[in-house]
């Protein structure tokens, strides 16, 4: 009961703060029981400042700090118990391109220091390049899926063109 | 526990029989708007036990079988299979002595869906039991659909714990 | 009242099939009131499949189809009544080179033919060679914003990789 | 009338004064993420007679005004023009002799806001209803904020009908 939640929460916090300022490149952050002195019946706050800036309520972030936020957390919480498959689902989109750099690299070295296995939907040409592997979603014919093996320069391609070609 | 393949029929727009490899380390998933990649992300949580229809963006659960396309009949059955390699025997309990283990989930339009891990027909709860005693499932934080990154982000505090218990 | 209602609603409509087809490049679409025989307690559907694909609940759409769908209809309404000015803030985010292209192509057409002036907050390089002008936003001083006139050089520079400046 | 300028200071991360010049056709606005471009739709949306905090992405109004930095002590007030050209005489009947029209908004903690129309005192409700017989405003479709492209498509059918009511 509260044990663990009280150790998992400590666990979960050590993870976030690192993992934030690695992928802010700085700044700072951290989470907090709020609401009641019990563990269990608590809400978890999220208190951020990007590098610079003052400590500011999560909902003044950007839209790119947001997600950044998130993903701390997101890693946080699986570092602290690391499940066998994770599936991000285009969470690059809001990113510039050095945010995406610090995304991926974290992305490898979870992948390295863990056996966890990644699918990873992307539009972005940085994030595609630094896969181990990647698959193409295409529709040859109209409103019927199919799914193919492709290298980067392929891969480029399908997510700029082929639409094009449906046109 | 390794992820090693999903295997989808029938499911949105995969009519037909589609096998995605899920390898080491980071694969990724591309390919233009609206041919089906968050469509594969969604196959991974209904064969974990996601319930919600909404969750699965459709109205009803019968939205996730193949509803037809100008060219192309609808069909009446949808199924997908996550194949796990247990070689390392630290899957839970109920099938830890079994080296491969194919969970699968069916659904018929009017039947409902229908589970089996390697064969054997399972409850829904013992489906997402197996899971979340691998530190997964559905609704775990490590699956993020498209356009929820934030989601963590902008929930109350109170719903934020549950991630907590996740952790522990 | 429901004249008026129902005149604007047959010009809405007829402006977002003409669109959809050209922002998905083929596919048709149209408005529908529903809920009541009166429009002014109508509720208005959007009925839409893109090439090749049945109508399709609108929840199923992909979150490209979706942006594309929504562009269609804030086109739609804005052609009806043309407004002074417009803003979109990363509404390409979720869309292929392809349909970013189509949308860019739209907007040039657009800002053509009526007085209408946009303004474009985007991070797709694509997008930023389309536009008349371009103007980046930077944190010399952390947490400070400041704006510069910038060529599209520089504009992807600033896109990319100015935060790694800030690490 | 044609928009041709936006003028900000002390509002939000922009401290400095900042003129946004705003030209005929295409304006783009580029640069990392956290720099302050949203910000500057939400200058627009709030010097056009916004009342939402939830809309500025804060909690109370206030949040709008420049809370500084770790070198910077924040500001009491912050301030936004938009500048519009008359010339052709279009505007709505309050303003239409003024060959160029100069609509601000300042607030000031714990003062609330003050709207002017070339200097003169104006009622936020005059504001907003200016800015609507010109067919724009706060919640003009025209006006998209980050993320909520979609809003349009995945909004309930009732609350859809408003665009119509717009495009009368
Ligand atoms: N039951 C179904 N039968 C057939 N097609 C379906 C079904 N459900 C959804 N679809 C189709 O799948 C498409 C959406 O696919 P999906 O959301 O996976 O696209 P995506 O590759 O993620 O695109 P994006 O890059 O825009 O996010 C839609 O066009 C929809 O019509
Ligand atoms: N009142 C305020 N005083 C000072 N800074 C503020 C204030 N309100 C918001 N900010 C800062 O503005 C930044 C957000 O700016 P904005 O949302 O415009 O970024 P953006 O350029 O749109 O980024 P993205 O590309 O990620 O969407 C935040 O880092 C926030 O701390
Ligand atoms: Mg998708
Ligand atoms: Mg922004």
């Amino acid at each position: 009961g509260r044990e663990r939640l009280l150790a998992s929460f400590a666990v979960v916090d050590k993870h976030f703060q690192e993992l934030f300022t690695r992928l802010f490149g700085g700044g700072s952050a951290h989470l907090k029981l709020i609401d009641s002195d019990d563990p269990l019946e608590a809400g978890l706050e999220i208190m951020a400042s990007p590098p610079g800036k003052k400590l500011t309520t999560l909902s003044l972030l950007s839209g790119g700090e947001q997600a950044l936020t998130a993903l701390s957390l997101i890693f946080a919480v699986f570092l602290t118990n690391p499940a066998p498959i994770c599936v991000l689902d285009e969470v690059d989109a809001p990113l510039d391109d050095a945010n995406v750099d610090r995304f991926c690299t974290l992305l490898e070295e979870i992948a390295a220091s863990t056996r966890t296995r990644f699918l990873i939907v992307t539009h972005h040409r940085m994030t595609m390049a630094r896969m181990h592997r990647l698959f193409g979603v295409t529709m040859p014919e109209r409103g019927i899926s199919q799914l193919v093996s492709v290298d980067l320069g392929r891969a480029e391609e399908l997510a700029g063109v082929a639409q094009a070609q449906a046109a | 526990v390794q992820f090693t393949k999903l295997k989808l029929v029938g499911f949105k727009s995969f009519v037909e029989p589609t096998e995605v490899p899920i390898g080491d380390g980071l694969t990724g998933i591309v390919g233009p708007n609206g041919c089906g990649k968050s469509n594969i992300v969604e196959a991974v949580r209904w064969v974990m036990g996601e319930t919600s229809p909404k969750q699965m963006r459709g109205g009803g659960m019968e939205d996730v079988i193949f509803a037809g396309t100008e060219a192309r009949p609808a069909r009446n059955v949808a199924e997908v299979h996550l194949l796990l390699d247990n070689a390392a025997g630290t899957a839970p309990a109920a099938v830890a002595n079994e080296p491969e283990i194919d969970i699968s989930r069916r659904i018929e339009r009017g039947m409902g869906s229908l589970y089996r891990v390697n064969g054997r027909e399972t409850r829904a709860r013992d489906v997402q039991t197996l899971f979340a005693d691998s530190a997964t499932g559905a609704r775990s934080t490590a699956m993020v659909s498209q356009g929820r990154v934030g989601a963590l982000v902008n929930a109350k505090p109170d719903e934020r714990r549950m991630i907590l218990e996740e952790a522990a």
